[in-house]
């Protein structure tokens, strides 16, 4: 009824008003929250689906890598399915009534604006490294999980510094109090692109981990739903086996916090586009990406723990 | 706005971890501002490399001094940039 595009790139702006009008479209359901503030004090905005109660909880974000802009647009999209398919879906109903859904669409705001205002292959956060010229941490390298071990740079001019400390970025922390004080999520799903791939922990250890069948099973469950709809071809495995190690990843934390059901969507460029995917392709991306995640929040319903 | 006028993106696929090595060595040239989309990982496995207008000519000395093969995967990423933000301009005119 707002006349959004969702096949189209938003500002951040757009991004935030679009939200507030999901809120309104549906009161009953959806909620916005701030769940703090980014290094350039702009809000860490959260939708809230419930249907009241304290219920166990999804976490979803997207573009914590601000310039994987196709992430922010799938995850607007994604917001706008789960309001518009409560009590049409019986999935999506059924989900609801068991469980809440938090998804934060601009996981880092700061980052995003500068993508789209100075430079469209920023990545990073946006905050000040004491003594060094260079600005901004890669907020996947941040989290307490193996920080600062291999595959995370220690160079603050590098896309992939780690940050003076674990949660030293903002954006990193008001998550990690969130999801503790919250203390009964039961999923934890970042997305991110390109690549196609559909991992779970570990990435900052080659270990296998407990749950390693069950996350396995589900994940290649996820990716098959996630092809049928249009063949997209994505990879399934531990991070650190089909990408390489990477220590202070989000997953990692929320897994070893206690979380099992943890993973990182990359989702497409199937065609040589890169972070530039053109916005005809943010729709079916985000189609097939929903049967993927649908998938996995079906089973974090069918299977608590 | 910072332009990216004359980078291109390349696609590589090293063929060993020799070569996988070559191109680690690569990436931490931080002088040749390379920005790896999808780092090396596993042999054979695509890569793709995007690298300013100056400093294009060194990474592709290197890269067939050491006989690994690439491709052009975008040619000028400037052009594809101004689509992008033309095509959002259109949107939002659009939308309002």
């Amino acid at each position: 009824s707002s006349g959004f595009n969702f096949g189209a790139y938003h500002s951040l702006d757009e991004i935030f008003q679009e939200m507030d009008q999901l809120a309104a479209a549906y009161p009953t359901l959806v909620s916005k929250l701030q769940i703090g503030s980014s290094f350039e004090n702009r809000p860490m905005n959260v939708l809230k689906f419930s249907t009241g109660g304290n219920k166990p909880a999804i976490w979803l974000d997207a573009g914590i890598h601000s310039r994987e802009w196709v992430t922010q647009a799938t995850a607007l999209w994604t917001a706008n399915k789960i309001a518009s398919d409560y009590g049409k879906d019986p999935s999506i109903t059924s989900l609801l009534d068991t469980m809440d859904i938090f998804l934060l669409p601009v996981t880092n705001p700061d980052g995003y604006v500068f993508s789209q205002t100075k430079n469209r292959m920023w990545r990073k956060t946006r905050s000040k490294i004491p003594g060094s010229l260079c600005f901004g941490v890669d907020p996947n390298r941040n989290w307490d999980a193996g920080f600062g071990g291999p595959g995370a740079s220690n160079n603050p001019c590098s896309d992939s510094y780690h940050g003076p400390s674990a949660n030293s970025e903002v954006e990193v922390q008001s998550i990690v109090e969130f999801i503790k004080s919250h203390g009964n999520i039961k999923a934890f799903i970042t997305l991110h692109s390109y690549s196609q791939l559909l991992m779970y922990p570990y990435g900052y250890k080659c270990t296998k981990l407990d749950d390693f069948d069950e996350l396995n099973i589900l994940a290649n469950s996820a990716a098959q739903a996630l092809t049928s709809l249009y063949g997209t071809n994505y990879k399934v495995g531990p991070i650190c086996s089909i990408i390489y190690q990477a220590s202070g990843g989000s997953i990692d934390w929320s897994y070893d916090y206690g979380i099992k059901y943890s993973f990182a969507f990359e989702l497409r460029d199937t065609g040589l586009h890169g972070f530039l995917l053109p916005a005809n392709q943010i729709i079916p991306t985000a189609e097939e990406t929903w049967l993927g995640l649908k998938t996995i929040m079906e089973h974090v319903r069918d299977h608590p723990y | 706005r910072e332009t990216f006028v004359g980078h291109q993106v390349l696609e590589i696929i090293p063929r060993n971890e020799e070569q996988i090595q070559n191109l680690e060595q690569l990436e931490a040239q931080d002088h040749l501002e390379i920005d790896f989309w999808r780092s090396p990982t596993v042999p054979e496995q695509t890569v793709h490399v995007r690298i300013p207008f100056s400093s294009l000519q060194d990474v592709k000395i290197f890269l067939e001094s050491q006989g690994i093969a690439y491709s052009v995967m975008i040619k000028d990423l400037q052009v594809l940039l101004d689509e992008e933000n033309e095509e959002m301009l259109m949107n939002q005119r659009q939308e309002r």
